[in-house]
């Protein structure tokens, strides 16, 4: 047994369920938000049988989109007075993905 | 030192949560949602030292209870545009549990 | 890879986030609530490549503060029907982590 952490965007997030649950399996849904963004995310819990983990992650794969986000910043000039605006664009990927060992799985 | 994640209905986690504290141990609350039902559930999270999991899996199972759950579903029939309601009744059970090793334990 | 989960006071989760962007690390923040107290605080959760844990610990050790907290208890009196109101000091300790493996990390 494994315990799957994933990370999505809040677009993402319905469809990867909804395939996840199709498919047979089971998903708890966090609702998190991103340090760097301060938007909001989704933290997806799995646990999951060894055997079915590369189906899980082509699934959470096939449904989470890298997308473009602008962010604003500023910028003093030459350390004075002066607030530059700034526009930044990232990328934020479809999914971040770890996969820990469970050494106890009960369900009571 | 485990790190333990408990999926238990909502109905349950305070009771739960009182009787862990009332035997010493402390434990985290995330709100979560299951995947199926999109109903809120309860995730908790219990950094547990190995002699006592036993007693924590023992608190746990005698609080979280089983319940049914009628969910509704359409399904057409023969493929045509009549939507049949349907009823089906799931049972939820009372915690999904997951324990892990943890390497690193420290408190600030 | 490791995952680590750090619980720290609300008031301490802005700056330790904002002091690990800086310094180049990736957090996930997930709302939680104390058991005991029933108050709000913050669960981080963050993928951190091994060689920079130490790090990483510094930067939550430095930012996440210990606070006293009162906290309203009653207790009757030699089992009779006066309720008498007392309050306890607690301490609130700055940041309580868990470091674990990751068997496998994906960024889709
Ligand atoms: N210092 C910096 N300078 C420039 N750009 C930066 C940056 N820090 C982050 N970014 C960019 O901003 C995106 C959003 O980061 P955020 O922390 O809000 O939201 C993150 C965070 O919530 C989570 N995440 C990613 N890696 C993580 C990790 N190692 N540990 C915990 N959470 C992680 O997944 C979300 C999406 O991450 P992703 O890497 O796809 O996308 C990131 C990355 O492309
Ligand atoms: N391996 C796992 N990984 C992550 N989270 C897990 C998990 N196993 C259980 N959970 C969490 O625990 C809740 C209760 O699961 P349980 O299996 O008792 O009760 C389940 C099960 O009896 C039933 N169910 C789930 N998927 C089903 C399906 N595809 N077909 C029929 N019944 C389903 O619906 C109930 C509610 O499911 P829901 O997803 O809303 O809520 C789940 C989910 O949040
Ligand atoms: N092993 C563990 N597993 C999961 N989560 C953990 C944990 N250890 C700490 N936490 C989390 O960190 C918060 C602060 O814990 P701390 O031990 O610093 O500060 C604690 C402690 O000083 C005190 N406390 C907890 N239980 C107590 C008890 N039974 N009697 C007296 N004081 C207690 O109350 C403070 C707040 O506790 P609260 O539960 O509201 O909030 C806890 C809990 O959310």
């Amino acid at each position: 047994m494994k315990l799957l952490f994933a990370i999505v965007q809040d677009e993402d997030a319905g469809k990867v369920m909804s395939e996840l649950n199709k498919n047979g399996f089971m998903v708890t849904k966090l609702a998190s938000t991103g340090g760097f963004l301060k938007s909001g995310n989704t933290t997806l819990l799995m646990g999951i049988d060894e055997q079915y983990l590369k189906d899980v992650l082509a699934i959470i794969e096939t449904h989470s989109k890298s997308r473009k986000q602008i962010v604003n910043a500023s910028n003093s000039l030459s350390g004075g007075n002066i607030m530059m605006p700034i526009t930044t664009e990232i990328t934020v990927g479809g999914a971040t993905v770890f996969i820990i060992d469970v050494e106890v799985y009960k369900k009571f």
